[in-house]
């Protein structure tokens, strides 16, 4: 409560926008 | 029956193809086209049905060449065997885990096992500094240290229940399901409609499903 610290993203969050993490690739080509 | 250096699919036995749909979330059918687009990646660089970590790099980020963590560890993962090479019962295998349907625990598993990277049996905060700097990079975004460190911060204060600077498994476990959006990545809505995606196994099927 009162506090302004910005909403932190989630590390994994952040790991999992990787491409290489995405294998959607196999199929998109 | 899945030395595709020699047999082409017509050859394969039904029993092994039924093996693989037994033992996995696919029909037979299914695992046919999957062998279709295993034959496009496994031939894109060296042609020798299998698929190299160069064929795997282009597959996923459309560049044979450049280091990267989470694709050696994706190529890791999917090599059960460890030889340097994925062959097809390897590739049905590690994609099951990515099926709409397979268990979660399995995708939580996995997802676990991408993480630790030195394969500690924990997701130490080293690796996870190391994969976010990773992902920075790949992304040509910027984050102040003191930015970055209250990120994992607040990631580890969520994580790690016990406060030893590690996430276990069971940590993982009670984290994700806390948190299910950071399994996203772990399924594969196209795995359900395989067939309609790689029709062109419907000449070399063994079996109508």
């Amino acid at each position: 409560k009162g506090s302004d610290s910005p909403t932190i993203i989630n590390a994994f969050q952040l790991i999992g926008m990787s491409s290489f993490l995405d294998l959607s690739g196999f199929f998109e080509q | 029956c899945f030395d595709c250096r020699q047999n082409s699919p017509r050859t394969c036995q039904y029993v092994d193809l039924a093996r693989l749909a037994h033992d996995s979330p696919f029909s037979v059918n299914e695992v046919e086209a999957l062998y279709e687009l295993f034959k496009k990646l496994s031939c894109s660089i060296i042609d020798d049905m299998l698929i190299h970590k160069e064929e795997l790099r282009l597959a996923l980020f459309q560049a044979p060449y450049g280091e990267n963590i989470f694709l050696d560890r994706v190529f890791d993962l999917f090599d059960e065997k460890k030889n340097g090479v994925i062959e097809f019962e390897e590739f049905i295998h590690a994609l099951s885990v990515f099926h709409p349907n397979a268990p979660i625990e399995e995708k939580i598993d996995f997802a676990f096992r991408l993480y630790d990277l030195r394969q500690t049996g924990f997701i130490e905060r080293e690796e996870v500094q190391q994969m976010v700097a990773t992902i920075l990079m790949e992304s040509d975004m910027t984050l102040s240290d003191e930015l970055l460190n209250l990120i994992i911060d607040k990631t580890f204060a969520d994580a790690d229940s016990d406060k030893d600077g590690k996430i276990s498994k069971a940590e993982w476990k009670a984290y994700v399901l806390k948190h299910p959006s950071l399994l996203k990545n772990m399924t594969l809505p196209y795995l359900k409609d395989v067939t309609t995606a790689f029709p062109s196994f419907i000449f070399n099927t063994e079996v109508e499903d």
